[in-house]
Protein backbone atom coordinates (compact mmCIF):
# COMPACT_ATOMS: atom_id res chain seq x y z
CA UNK A 1 0.00 0.00 0.00
CA UNK A 2 1.85 3.47 -1.34
CA UNK A 3 0.41 5.67 1.66
CA UNK A 4 1.42 3.05 4.29
CA UNK A 5 5.04 3.62 3.12
CA UNK A 6 4.87 6.94 2.33
CA UNK A 7 3.59 7.89 5.95
CA UNK A 8 6.58 5.95 7.72
CA UNK A 9 8.81 7.86 4.57
CA UNK A 10 7.42 10.94 6.20
CA UNK A 11 7.72 9.99 9.83
CA UNK A 12 11.27 9.01 9.37
CA UNK A 13 12.94 10.93 6.86
CA UNK A 14 11.22 14.28 7.87
CA UNK A 15 9.21 14.65 11.01
CA UNK A 16 11.27 12.86 13.67
CA UNK A 17 14.45 14.82 12.45
CA UNK A 18 12.73 18.64 12.45
CA UNK A 19 10.16 18.38 15.01
CA UNK A 20 12.53 18.19 17.70
CA UNK A 21 14.61 21.48 16.32
CA UNK A 22 11.01 23.82 15.96
CA UNK A 23 10.94 25.19 19.60
CA UNK A 24 14.38 26.43 18.91
CA UNK A 25 13.69 27.53 15.58
CA UNK A 26 10.16 29.84 16.94
CA UNK A 27 12.67 31.04 19.79
CA UNK A 28 14.71 32.11 17.48
CA UNK A 29 12.40 33.32 14.65
CA UNK A 30 10.15 35.71 17.34
CA UNK A 31 13.66 37.18 18.43
CA UNK A 32 14.05 38.57 15.29
CA UNK A 33 10.76 39.31 14.42
CA UNK A 34 9.65 41.83 17.34
CA UNK A 35 7.03 43.73 17.25
CA UNK A 36 5.35 43.26 13.80
CA UNK A 37 1.71 43.14 14.81
CA UNK A 38 1.30 39.60 14.56
CA UNK A 39 -0.61 37.51 17.69
CA UNK A 40 1.20 34.55 18.73
CA UNK A 41 -0.87 31.70 20.65
CA UNK A 42 0.38 28.22 21.98
CA UNK A 43 -0.86 26.47 18.80
CA UNK A 44 2.06 28.72 16.40
CA UNK A 45 4.55 26.51 18.14
CA UNK A 46 3.23 23.61 16.50
CA UNK A 47 3.89 22.53 12.84
CA UNK A 48 0.21 22.58 11.36
CA UNK A 49 0.68 19.65 8.86
CA UNK A 50 -2.30 20.26 5.97
CA UNK A 51 -3.48 17.08 4.53
CA UNK A 52 -6.38 17.85 2.40
CA UNK A 53 -8.59 14.97 1.40
CA UNK A 54 -8.49 15.49 -2.34
CA UNK A 55 -4.42 15.90 -2.59
CA UNK A 56 -5.53 19.44 -3.90
CA UNK A 57 -1.99 21.23 -2.57
CA UNK A 58 -0.92 24.97 -3.92
CA UNK A 59 2.74 25.31 -3.47
CA UNK A 60 1.98 28.74 -1.80
CA UNK A 61 -0.82 28.55 1.01
CA UNK A 62 -1.84 32.26 -0.01
CA UNK A 63 -2.69 31.20 -3.27
CA UNK A 64 -5.20 28.98 -1.43
CA UNK A 65 -6.66 31.47 0.32
CA UNK A 66 -6.14 35.30 0.21
CA UNK A 67 -6.73 35.52 4.53
CA UNK A 68 -3.12 33.82 4.38
CA UNK A 69 -0.18 35.41 4.08
CA UNK A 70 3.36 34.39 4.45
CA UNK A 71 5.61 35.90 6.54
CA UNK A 72 8.85 34.43 6.50
CA UNK A 73 10.68 31.58 6.77
CA UNK A 74 12.68 29.71 9.96
CA UNK A 75 15.95 29.48 10.34
CA UNK A 76 17.39 26.44 8.56
CA UNK A 77 18.36 23.07 9.99
CA UNK A 78 21.15 21.76 8.38
CA UNK A 79 21.89 17.80 8.40
CA UNK A 80 24.12 15.16 6.57
CA UNK A 81 21.88 12.89 5.22
CA UNK A 82 23.00 9.73 2.86
CA UNK A 83 25.40 11.87 0.97
CA UNK A 84 24.30 14.80 0.76
CA UNK A 85 26.43 17.50 2.96
CA UNK A 86 24.40 20.12 5.02
CA UNK A 87 20.69 18.76 3.54
CA UNK A 88 18.76 22.15 4.06
CA UNK A 89 15.33 21.76 6.10
CA UNK A 90 12.94 24.77 6.92
CA UNK A 91 9.64 25.51 7.84
CA UNK A 92 7.69 28.60 6.04
CA UNK A 93 5.62 31.07 8.88
CA UNK A 94 2.43 32.39 7.45
CA UNK A 95 -0.41 34.68 9.06
CA UNK A 96 -3.99 33.57 9.16
CA UNK A 97 -6.53 37.20 8.86
CA UNK A 98 -9.75 36.23 11.36
CA UNK A 99 -13.13 37.99 11.41
CA UNK A 100 -12.04 40.92 13.33
CA UNK A 101 -8.74 41.84 11.64
CA UNK A 102 -6.38 40.46 13.71
CA UNK A 103 -3.50 38.74 12.39
CA UNK A 104 -2.56 34.97 13.27
CA UNK A 105 1.34 33.52 13.21
CA UNK A 106 1.01 29.81 12.17
CA UNK A 107 3.79 27.75 11.00
CA UNK A 108 2.36 25.42 8.36
CA UNK A 109 2.75 23.42 5.30
CA UNK A 110 0.99 20.67 3.58
CA UNK A 111 2.05 16.47 3.82
CA UNK A 112 4.54 16.27 0.76
CA UNK A 113 3.96 13.09 0.38
CA UNK A 114 0.62 13.73 -0.84
CA UNK A 115 1.93 15.41 -4.18
CA UNK A 116 3.25 11.91 -5.11
CA UNK A 117 -0.01 10.41 -4.15
CA UNK A 118 -1.91 12.85 -6.32
CA UNK A 119 0.57 12.92 -9.37
CA UNK A 120 0.79 9.19 -8.99
CA UNK A 121 -2.88 8.90 -9.62
CA UNK A 122 -2.07 11.06 -13.09
CA UNK A 123 0.20 8.73 -14.38
CA UNK A 124 -1.26 5.80 -15.88
CA UNK A 125 1.67 3.71 -15.49
CA UNK A 126 2.22 4.19 -11.58
CA UNK A 127 -0.92 1.42 -10.72
CA UNK A 128 -3.48 3.61 -9.17
CA UNK A 129 -6.09 6.33 -10.28
CA UNK A 130 -8.06 8.64 -8.80
CA UNK A 131 -10.83 6.54 -7.66
CA UNK A 132 -8.32 4.80 -4.94
CA UNK A 133 -6.46 8.43 -4.73
CA UNK A 134 -9.01 9.50 -1.76
CA UNK A 135 -8.42 6.32 0.08
CA UNK A 136 -4.91 6.41 0.29
CA UNK A 137 -5.10 9.77 1.36
CA UNK A 138 -7.10 8.20 4.52
CA UNK A 139 -4.70 5.97 4.60
CA UNK A 140 -1.70 8.04 5.08
CA UNK A 141 -4.00 10.04 7.67
CA UNK A 142 -4.55 7.48 9.63
CA UNK A 143 -0.91 5.69 9.50
CA UNK A 144 0.38 9.20 10.25
CA UNK A 145 -1.63 9.81 13.00
CA UNK A 146 -0.65 6.20 14.46
CA UNK A 147 3.24 6.19 14.03
CA UNK A 148 3.46 9.94 15.50
CA UNK A 149 0.94 8.95 18.99
CA UNK A 150 3.85 6.64 19.46
CA UNK A 151 6.54 8.89 18.84
CA UNK A 152 8.46 10.43 22.14
CA UNK A 153 10.34 12.83 19.30
CA UNK A 154 7.30 14.46 17.87
CA UNK A 155 5.03 14.46 21.00
CA UNK A 156 3.26 18.17 21.32
CA UNK A 157 4.93 19.37 18.54
CA UNK A 158 2.37 19.05 15.46
CA UNK A 159 -0.90 18.95 14.88
CA UNK A 160 -2.32 16.97 11.41
CA UNK A 161 -5.44 18.98 9.86
CA UNK A 162 -7.03 16.64 8.12
CA UNK A 163 -9.34 19.07 5.24
CA UNK A 164 -12.65 18.25 3.77
CA UNK A 165 -12.89 18.36 0.13
CA UNK A 166 -16.77 19.18 0.85
CA UNK A 167 -15.70 22.32 2.34
CA UNK A 168 -13.52 23.67 -1.23
CA UNK A 169 -16.45 25.65 -1.84
CA UNK A 170 -15.81 28.04 1.03
CA UNK A 171 -13.02 29.92 -0.13
CA UNK A 172 -11.63 30.44 3.55
CA UNK A 173 -12.21 27.41 4.49
CA UNK A 174 -8.29 27.06 5.05
CA UNK A 175 -8.01 29.93 7.24
CA UNK A 176 -10.91 28.85 9.30
CA UNK A 177 -9.43 25.07 9.73
CA UNK A 178 -6.29 27.09 11.25
CA UNK A 179 -8.00 29.53 12.96
CA UNK A 180 -9.90 26.86 14.60
CA UNK A 181 -7.13 25.07 15.52
CA UNK A 182 -5.37 28.05 16.93
CA UNK A 183 -8.33 28.45 19.12
CA UNK A 184 -8.21 25.63 20.53
CA UNK A 185 -4.94 25.41 21.59
CA UNK A 186 -5.85 28.23 24.23
CA UNK B 1 4.35 -2.67 -2.15
CA UNK B 2 6.86 0.00 -0.20
CA UNK B 3 9.55 -0.22 -2.55
CA UNK B 4 7.11 0.62 -5.48
CA UNK B 5 5.67 3.62 -3.75
CA UNK B 6 9.24 5.13 -3.01
CA UNK B 7 10.81 4.34 -6.30
CA UNK B 8 7.91 6.68 -7.63
CA UNK B 9 7.90 9.45 -4.86
CA UNK B 10 12.00 9.71 -5.59
CA UNK B 11 11.12 10.33 -8.85
CA UNK B 12 8.31 12.38 -8.90
CA UNK B 13 9.31 14.39 -5.61
CA UNK B 14 12.64 14.85 -6.18
CA UNK B 15 15.06 13.17 -9.55
CA UNK B 16 12.32 14.89 -12.34
CA UNK B 17 12.29 18.45 -10.19
CA UNK B 18 16.18 18.33 -10.12
CA UNK B 19 18.14 16.55 -12.93
CA UNK B 20 16.91 19.15 -15.50
CA UNK B 21 19.15 21.75 -13.42
CA UNK B 22 21.69 19.60 -12.47
CA UNK B 23 23.91 20.59 -15.85
CA UNK B 24 23.55 24.08 -15.43
CA UNK B 25 24.72 23.59 -11.64
CA UNK B 26 27.97 21.49 -12.38
CA UNK B 27 28.67 24.43 -15.18
CA UNK B 28 28.53 27.00 -12.56
CA UNK B 29 30.39 24.93 -10.52
CA UNK B 30 33.31 23.92 -12.72
CA UNK B 31 33.63 28.07 -13.46
CA UNK B 32 34.47 28.64 -9.56
CA UNK B 33 36.40 25.82 -8.86
CA UNK B 34 39.06 25.79 -11.53
CA UNK B 35 42.17 24.13 -11.99
CA UNK B 36 42.28 22.31 -8.37
CA UNK B 37 44.08 19.20 -9.91
CA UNK B 38 40.82 17.70 -10.56
CA UNK B 39 39.63 15.61 -13.66
CA UNK B 40 36.63 16.03 -14.74
CA UNK B 41 35.08 13.15 -17.28
CA UNK B 42 31.71 12.84 -19.20
CA UNK B 43 30.41 10.47 -16.10
CA UNK B 44 31.15 13.33 -13.86
CA UNK B 45 28.18 15.45 -15.41
CA UNK B 46 25.57 12.58 -14.39
CA UNK B 47 23.81 12.11 -10.76
CA UNK B 48 24.86 9.04 -9.26
CA UNK B 49 22.58 7.57 -7.31
CA UNK B 50 24.11 4.64 -5.39
CA UNK B 51 21.52 2.02 -4.37
CA UNK B 52 23.59 -0.77 -1.78
CA UNK B 53 21.67 -3.89 -1.73
CA UNK B 54 22.00 -4.06 1.95
CA UNK B 55 20.70 -0.92 2.22
CA UNK B 56 23.67 0.10 4.32
CA UNK B 57 24.10 4.19 4.12
CA UNK B 58 26.34 6.33 5.51
CA UNK B 59 25.60 9.87 5.77
CA UNK B 60 29.22 10.79 4.36
CA UNK B 61 30.69 8.63 1.23
CA UNK B 62 34.06 8.85 2.68
CA UNK B 63 33.14 7.33 5.90
CA UNK B 64 31.97 4.49 3.51
CA UNK B 65 36.03 3.94 2.03
CA UNK B 66 38.49 6.36 2.31
CA UNK B 67 39.56 7.00 -1.38
CA UNK B 68 36.56 9.11 -1.70
CA UNK B 69 37.09 12.47 -0.22
CA UNK B 70 33.89 15.23 -0.26
CA UNK B 71 34.84 18.61 -2.78
CA UNK B 72 32.34 20.44 -2.43
CA UNK B 73 28.55 21.46 -2.90
CA UNK B 74 27.05 22.06 -5.87
CA UNK B 75 24.99 25.61 -5.61
CA UNK B 76 21.29 25.31 -4.36
CA UNK B 77 18.29 24.70 -6.50
CA UNK B 78 14.89 26.51 -4.45
CA UNK B 79 11.37 25.85 -5.53
CA UNK B 80 8.60 26.54 -3.60
CA UNK B 81 7.07 23.15 -2.41
CA UNK B 82 3.55 22.45 -0.57
CA UNK B 83 3.58 25.53 0.99
CA UNK B 84 7.40 25.53 2.16
CA UNK B 85 8.74 28.68 0.37
CA UNK B 86 12.15 28.48 -1.03
CA UNK B 87 12.71 24.58 -0.41
CA UNK B 88 16.40 24.39 -0.79
CA UNK B 89 17.84 21.10 -3.09
CA UNK B 90 21.55 20.69 -3.66
CA UNK B 91 24.05 17.65 -4.65
CA UNK B 92 27.40 17.00 -3.03
CA UNK B 93 30.31 16.66 -5.42
CA UNK B 94 33.12 14.10 -4.54
CA UNK B 95 36.45 12.67 -5.18
CA UNK B 96 37.56 9.39 -5.89
CA UNK B 97 40.99 8.24 -6.12
CA UNK B 98 42.15 5.86 -8.89
CA UNK B 99 45.59 3.53 -8.28
CA UNK B 100 47.46 6.19 -9.85
CA UNK B 101 46.84 8.73 -7.41
CA UNK B 102 44.39 10.43 -10.01
CA UNK B 103 41.34 12.32 -8.42
CA UNK B 104 38.44 11.86 -10.49
CA UNK B 105 35.26 13.83 -9.84
CA UNK B 106 31.54 12.83 -9.34
CA UNK B 107 28.45 14.01 -7.90
CA UNK B 108 27.07 11.21 -5.91
CA UNK B 109 24.43 10.46 -3.79
CA UNK B 110 22.44 7.09 -1.94
CA UNK B 111 18.97 6.87 -2.64
CA UNK B 112 17.76 8.75 0.47
CA UNK B 113 14.10 6.46 0.39
CA UNK B 114 16.90 3.54 1.20
CA UNK B 115 17.00 5.57 4.39
CA UNK B 116 13.43 4.57 5.01
CA UNK B 117 13.68 0.98 4.00
CA UNK B 118 16.15 0.75 6.52
CA UNK B 119 14.72 2.26 9.52
CA UNK B 120 11.23 0.32 8.73
CA UNK B 121 12.85 -2.87 8.74
CA UNK B 122 14.10 -2.14 12.34
CA UNK B 123 10.71 -1.14 13.75
CA UNK B 124 8.32 -3.36 14.55
CA UNK B 125 5.29 -1.72 13.85
CA UNK B 126 6.05 -0.98 10.17
CA UNK B 127 5.55 -4.17 8.73
CA UNK B 128 8.40 -5.79 7.58
CA UNK B 129 11.81 -6.99 8.65
CA UNK B 130 14.85 -7.69 7.87
CA UNK B 131 14.32 -10.95 5.16
CA UNK B 132 12.23 -9.01 2.71
CA UNK B 133 14.16 -5.60 2.88
CA UNK B 134 16.81 -6.78 0.74
CA UNK B 135 13.60 -7.92 -1.50
CA UNK B 136 12.34 -4.84 -1.21
CA UNK B 137 15.70 -2.78 -2.29
CA UNK B 138 15.56 -4.69 -5.43
CA UNK B 139 11.81 -3.87 -6.47
CA UNK B 140 13.02 -0.02 -5.46
CA UNK B 141 15.84 -0.67 -8.37
CA UNK B 142 13.63 -1.93 -10.84
CA UNK B 143 10.93 -0.17 -10.42
CA UNK B 144 12.98 3.54 -10.52
CA UNK B 145 15.06 2.06 -13.38
CA UNK B 146 11.45 1.15 -15.07
CA UNK B 147 10.88 4.63 -14.46
CA UNK B 148 13.52 6.68 -15.33
CA UNK B 149 13.42 4.86 -18.99
CA UNK B 150 10.27 6.78 -19.64
CA UNK B 151 11.34 9.97 -18.25
CA UNK B 152 12.60 12.79 -21.16
CA UNK B 153 13.60 15.10 -18.06
CA UNK B 154 16.00 12.49 -16.58
CA UNK B 155 17.38 10.98 -19.69
CA UNK B 156 21.32 10.74 -19.63
CA UNK B 157 21.25 12.56 -16.56
CA UNK B 158 21.77 10.22 -14.07
CA UNK B 159 23.12 6.40 -13.55
CA UNK B 160 21.91 4.25 -10.97
CA UNK B 161 24.55 1.89 -9.39
CA UNK B 162 23.69 -0.92 -7.91
CA UNK B 163 26.33 -2.15 -5.02
CA UNK B 164 26.36 -5.64 -4.04
CA UNK B 165 26.55 -6.79 -0.55
CA UNK B 166 28.64 -9.54 -1.05
CA UNK B 167 31.84 -6.60 -1.84
CA UNK B 168 31.58 -5.34 1.54
CA UNK B 169 35.05 -6.92 2.47
CA UNK B 170 36.48 -4.62 -0.31
CA UNK B 171 37.50 -1.61 1.53
CA UNK B 172 37.15 0.04 -2.01
CA UNK B 173 34.35 -1.22 -3.15
CA UNK B 174 32.41 2.00 -3.45
CA UNK B 175 35.26 3.67 -5.12
CA UNK B 176 36.01 1.20 -7.50
CA UNK B 177 32.41 1.03 -8.47
CA UNK B 178 32.13 4.91 -9.01
CA UNK B 179 35.59 4.72 -10.94
CA UNK B 180 34.14 1.84 -13.15
CA UNK B 181 31.33 3.94 -13.77
CA UNK B 182 33.33 7.27 -14.84
CA UNK B 183 35.56 5.10 -17.14
CA UNK B 184 32.68 3.54 -19.00
CA UNK B 185 31.44 6.94 -19.62
CA UNK B 186 34.57 8.16 -21.54
N1 LIG C 1 18.78 13.37 -1.55
C1 LIG C 1 17.61 14.05 -1.46
N2 LIG C 1 17.67 15.39 -1.34
C2 LIG C 1 16.54 16.15 -1.25
O1 LIG C 1 16.63 17.38 -1.12
C3 LIG C 1 15.27 15.48 -1.30
N3 LIG C 1 13.98 15.91 -1.23
C4 LIG C 1 13.23 14.83 -1.34
N4 LIG C 1 13.99 13.71 -1.46
C5 LIG C 1 13.50 12.36 -1.59
O2 LIG C 1 12.61 12.32 -2.70
C6 LIG C 1 11.39 11.63 -2.35
C7 LIG C 1 10.21 12.56 -2.46
O3 LIG C 1 10.32 13.61 -1.58
P1 LIG C 1 9.04 14.32 -0.91
O4 LIG C 1 9.41 15.75 -0.74
O5 LIG C 1 7.81 14.06 -1.69
O6 LIG C 1 8.87 13.54 0.50
C8 LIG C 1 9.62 13.95 1.60
C9 LIG C 1 8.91 15.09 2.26
O7 LIG C 1 7.52 14.84 2.42
C10 LIG C 1 9.54 15.13 3.60
N5 LIG C 1 10.71 15.97 3.51
C11 LIG C 1 11.99 15.59 3.42
N6 LIG C 1 12.79 16.67 3.39
C12 LIG C 1 11.98 17.75 3.43
C13 LIG C 1 12.20 19.16 3.41
N7 LIG C 1 13.42 19.70 3.35
N8 LIG C 1 11.13 19.98 3.47
C14 LIG C 1 9.89 19.47 3.52
N9 LIG C 1 9.61 18.15 3.53
C15 LIG C 1 10.65 17.31 3.49
O8 LIG C 1 9.92 13.79 3.91
C16 LIG C 1 9.67 12.95 2.78
C17 LIG C 1 10.75 11.90 2.66
O9 LIG C 1 11.98 12.51 2.44
P2 LIG C 1 13.34 11.70 2.11
O10 LIG C 1 13.41 10.45 2.87
O11 LIG C 1 14.46 12.65 2.34
O12 LIG C 1 13.34 11.29 0.58
C18 LIG C 1 12.64 12.00 -0.38
C19 LIG C 1 11.57 11.10 -0.95
O13 LIG C 1 12.02 9.78 -1.05
C20 LIG C 1 15.27 14.08 -1.44
N10 LIG C 1 16.42 13.35 -1.50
Amino acid sequence: NVAHGLAWSFYLGYLRLVLPHLEASIAKFRATHRGEGHTWTCGSKKLLILIPLNANISDKLEQQDDSIRFYDNLPNTELNRAGVRGRVYKHSVYTALDEHGTSHVFVGEYATPLLTLYSMSQESSAGFGESERKQQVLLFYRTLQDILDQSLECQNRYRLLLLDDEEEQDAHALSKAVLRHLEQQE
